[in-house]
């Protein structure tokens, strides 16, 4: 299962550790502040006080195991950058860093994030687009409130049709497609039945989809 | 055609403002600030320089011509309560508010805003959303053979619900949603009826939805 790094636990990275648990993946969560540690440590699972400008600091702490790492310390663009550079050097596969204005997420490319965010500037354009927006699918994608998902079919629903499995009224959720060998049966009929080995996607409210995996996944 | 305020241009309330400009909308921007009004006035078609706090201000710079202001303050909670009650007083229907913590967000809720926005955390959840999730809907968007599609509700299908429309079966579609005023509807279950007025989006290969909007579109 996929590991996830997160340096930097303010309300952005804190947010990101936090929701990368709740979905079920394990989570490195650092910051240098012991202030800061004694408060998010009832809220995850894997807490390290640690500097990430000190490569050995980081070592210890066992980022190297972290497949996707996010860097999401704020104010100190310098420190952000170093930690950012020193997490690229020790390997990890991708690395996610914030920017706090265009020409820091500049640097943050050049010195090879995978991925620069502007937290206040995309949750600005997001917001922008719900408030003007007639697309379901925009609404969809932005909203925490529903949400897209893929799964291995559960062996309960091997065998069985769309329409027996009734699962837009038992659970809530809408299948979209079926992805079976190296296809996709977009739109299946309720006909299709489960093969093993189908992958299934499928929308609906998180808390359904939450019940539902619990359920099943 | 809608009007919105946007107060406080700062990373957030900047991007908020060009960004629903970029979508056809007029935008009042508002900000205390003179450097701020000189670093942004070439970005955004409506500047005003005024103060927030200061009723008559807001009201001279003409915030009652909007239909819904978007409160960008940040740092400076007490302003940011206060223009957000101040713009409610002054009668605008719909008022967003940036909180910068849980505390300053119950308030902000408690003295009538209409919508909280948490722009560190909300993006942090997508985020982690983004890291941890797989999209068929990316598929569906950049092939060009199936489509996903809104329309309004053909006559015919008015009363009826899912279950007996038979959409899956009769025309190859999956209805992932119905807009019915300012609501949307996802995941609809299949006792779901079609009222007037009611758009649907849909998904399906792109020759099944052009024969399927053939014979009722
Ligand atoms: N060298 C470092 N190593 C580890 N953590 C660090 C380091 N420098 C700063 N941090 C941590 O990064 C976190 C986020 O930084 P800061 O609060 O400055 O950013 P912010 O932009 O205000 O955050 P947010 O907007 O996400 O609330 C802080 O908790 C801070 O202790
Ligand atoms: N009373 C006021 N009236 C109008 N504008 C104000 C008032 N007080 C503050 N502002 C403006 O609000 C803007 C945003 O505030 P500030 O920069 O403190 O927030 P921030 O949280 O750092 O912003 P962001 O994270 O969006 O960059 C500033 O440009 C500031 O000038």
């Amino acid at each position: 299962k996929k590991t996830f790094g997160v340096i930097g636990l303010g309300r952005f990275g804190l947010s990101v550790a936090t929701n990368i648990e709740k979905r079920g993946f394990p989570v490195l969560a650092i910051d240098s502040d012991k202030e800061i540690i004694e408060r998010v440590k009832d809220k995850l699972l894997h807490v390290i006080q640690a500097d990430a400008t000190d490569e050995l600091a980081l070592d210890e702490a066992g980022i190297k195991n972290c497949d996707t790492v996010i860097i999401a310390i704020g104010d100190n663009k310098e420190h952000n950058i170093l930690a950012t550079m020193l997490v690229k050097n020790l390997g990890i596969r991708y690395v996610v860093a914030k920017a706090v204005d265009e020409l820091h997420g500049k640097i943050l490319e050049k010195i090879g994030a995978d991925l620069v965010v502007y937290p206040e500037k995309e949750r600005g354009e997001t917001l922008a687009i719900q408030l003007t927006s007639t697309s379901l699918i925009d609404f969809i994608e932005i909203s925490p409130e529903y949400n897209l998902e893929e799964a291995k079919v559960p062996r309960e629903f091997i065998g069985k049709s769309l329409r027996d499995l009734d699962l837009s009224n038992k659970y809530k959720i809408i299948v979209l497609g079926i992805k079976r060998d190296e296809d996709f049966i977009v739109a299946p009929s309720s006909e299709e039945s489960f093969r093993p080995e189908d992958v299934f996607v499928f929308i609906g409210r998180t808390k359904d989809i939450a019940k539902f995996s619990e359920k099943f996944i």
